[in-house]
């Protein structure tokens, strides 16, 4: 997937 | 979040503030790696540099903010408050043998070339190895202090967790992130053998200490 990556993960 | 994740997160929690506790409270830090815990705070302060730019929650802002802030208390109470116990010379592993190789592995292996994501993955990528000074400075002195054995326990189950959150997100929400994947198996093989001694000793009363 392209585009901002989202870590929510800690 | 899933419950395998909160409770990961707790306990990731739980051994950070365990380890900054028996260090406060004993006025030392014998037996503890100060070169590990350079690490994890290196760890968290490259991987939460998205406190600035992305907001994803207040647990999420609030937990990223604690980590940072005990890892670095924690450093200061090794390196300068207490440091007359800080046993140096047991605490011989090469950072550079870590951190050099795992640097080019995130230039070559990441989600995206950009600086934020370079450094999340070096962080992602030293995270697995970080314990390795602290477990190396046990196997030569041969043993380690109950509370130091349970805030290990503590860290090693928080990623042994992970796991488990992340085949419960690959299930239930299609998520998955080969690179945390990857690195948290690893991390969590390298506390197997400290479960082991663990399980058989600590939980048995007794302290941790290696077979000669």
């Amino acid at each position: 997937e392209e585009g901002d990556i989202d870590h929510d993960e800690l | 979040m899933n419950i395998f994740r909160l409770v990961g997160d707790l306990s990731h929690l739980l051994a950070i503030l365990l380890l900054l506790w028996k260090i406060w409270k004993t006025r030392s830090c014998a037996g503890v790696s100060g070169k590990s815990q350079i690490m994890f705070g290196l760890v968290y302060i490259t991987r939460y540099l998205d406190l600035f730019t992305n907001f994803i929650s207040i647990y999420n802002t609030t937990m990223k903010a604690i980590f940072i802030a005990v890892a670095i208390a924690t450093i200061y109470l090794i390196y300068f408050k207490f440091k007359a116990t800080y046993d140096s010379n047991h605490d011989t592993f090469r950072m550079e043998f870590l951190i050099v190789p795992v640097g080019g592995l995130a230039f070559l292996v990441n989600h995206d070339f950009t600086a934020l994501e370079i450094l999340w993955t070096f962080s992602i990528y030293l995270e697995s190895v970080a314990i390795l000074p602290q477990l190396f400075m046990i196997s030569k002195t041969g043993e380690a202090e109950t509370i130091t054995s349970h805030y290990l326990f503590a860290l090693g189950s928080y990623r042994a967790l992970y796991i488990v959150n992340w085949v419960y997100r690959y299930y239930f929400e299609g998520f998955f992130d080969l690179i945390a994947i990857v690195a948290g198996c690893v991390q969590t093989i390298l506390y197997c053998d400290f479960f082991y001694l663990y399980v058989t000793k600590v939980m048995h009363g007794k302290k941790l200490s290696l077979p000669a």
